[in-house]
């Protein structure tokens, strides 16, 4: 199948890393083989995934053009292309045409997989671009807060940017709230203007607050393997559902 | 008095914006003449005092060198260099030394004013270091949630770089916890990890999860003008007291 998806939004503390964690982690137990590429200097997704330090990783790929297959590991469910620290210098470097590197490495591996997710930063530099170019779909991620939201129509112009001028295949594949209260006025009042606003884009699945969530991220283990009766595990399975029929049905 | 504390931390979300609004407007309450600059392109402080789009921003002086005191508007009790999206061409632009112009642009006008604070981006990039060159202090924030106190430890190897290389006055002012719950055993143990491992560092106050906070937000205000009497206000004129204190002891 090979469908790579970009986990997305330039906004902080979303919930980018604990949706990539836990999607891969959800696509693995319904049986599909799912590569997570960890495009964030601050290499969350590595450490949520019980990684320390690794030697080969996403930065030998981006910054020196090594064969990305060198810096695949397996953990537990799913493989990883891990981050380092390091590759903070892919954003900085002035490599011509550098955001093509990943979509041009991806071609090579990309039919070994069913899905591969690339978890992104909270920027707009040169990682979140490479990424976006290099997928087939854009999953942003916010919570209903009015800043997070604020920055979702500044996301979705980087996202026709990209698809006009590099990428005409990407599309979004849709909209997850994450952090959701319901219990909370505020929260229940912007996701109705998110699904007044952009429609069936809005996941029907919301990710609810769950501290299982953080909890599983301090054991290095995903949700489904930490405390699979909990809301946390709930959601992300659902969530994972709905993508798969999003995608056959496409 | 002209102190400069620049709000900081990688990790995307943790308050750092929330506190540099509350924070300026507890301040300017207390009596001081603040000025926030707003560093951050997603313009996310700009956005919270109650601005829109400005003409006049953060972007001019640090991309053309305009002076700053023309991007200085007064937004209820404080005063702001407001912020655009256009300011993410700093990051990328090759303009030797370009750290330093905020360092020196401060220079002019820091006599002006008790405090200034500046509201950083969640990066390591050139606005981030360039704003902690500017600054006598830096204030971390956090929430006690693993991938934020990992990213901690990452942050305080920039700060002892920035203050080798660019900038010998710069402190650690303190750590503090925000979006706090007591009542979850995850957020108690890594508080109590924290006061061992960084003891006086941390903070007294901590900021606890309050939905007032995003709720004044959405409505441009701060906290004390939102909603006085909720936890949001008490914690943060408790912070406000704790670090006027610090700074009068030091
Ligand atoms: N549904 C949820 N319930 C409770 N906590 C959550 C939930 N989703 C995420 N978190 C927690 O919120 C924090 C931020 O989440 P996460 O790191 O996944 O966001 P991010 O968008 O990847 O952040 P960054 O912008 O720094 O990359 C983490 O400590 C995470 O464990
Ligand atoms: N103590 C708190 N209680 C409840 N919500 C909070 C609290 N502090 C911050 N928030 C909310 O959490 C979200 C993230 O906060 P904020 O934008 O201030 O973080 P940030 O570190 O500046 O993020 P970024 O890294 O994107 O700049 C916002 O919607 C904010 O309203
Ligand atoms: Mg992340
Ligand atoms: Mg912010």
């Amino acid at each position: 199948m090979g469908i790579v998806i970009s986990i997305a939004n330039h906004k902080g503390g979303v919930g980018k890393t604990t949706t990539a964690i836990n999607l891969s982690a959800g696509l693995a137990l319904s049986g599909y083989k799912v590569l997570v590429i960890d495009s964030d200097p601050q290499a969350n997704a590595t450490f949520s995934l019980g990684l320390g330090k690794q030697e080969k990783t996403l930065y030998q790929t981006l910054v020196f053009q090594d064969n990305i297959s060198k810096a695949i590991v397996q953990s537990k469910s799913v493989e990883i292309v891990p981050s380092s620290v390091h590759l903070a210098a892919f954003e900085k470097n002035n490599d011509v045409g550098k955001e093509f590197i990943l979509q041009e490495q991806l071609q090579e591996i990309k039919d070994l997989y069913d899905f591969i997710l690339i978890d992104c930063p909270p920027s707009l530099g040169a990682l979140t671009v490479s990424a976006l170019t290099a997928s087939d779909y854009a999953l942003i991620v916010l919570q209903p807060e009015p800043l997070a939201i604020q920055g979702m129509t500044e996301f979705v112009k980087i996202l026709r940017t990209v698809k006009t001028r590099m990428n005409p295949d990407l599309d979004i594949l849709g909209v997850l709230a994450t952090s959701y209260n319901s219990r909370t006025v505020l929260h229940r009042e912007l996701i109705e203007f998110l699904e007044k606003e952009y429609g069936e884009m809005i996941f029907n699945t919301k990710i609810r607050a769950n501290i299982n969530l953080p909890e599983a991220q301090s054991m290095g283990k995903d949700i489904f393997d930490y405390s699979p009766n909990s809301a946390g595990a709930e959601d992300y399975e659902a969530l994972t559902k709905e993508i798969i029929s999003r995608l056959t049905e496409a």
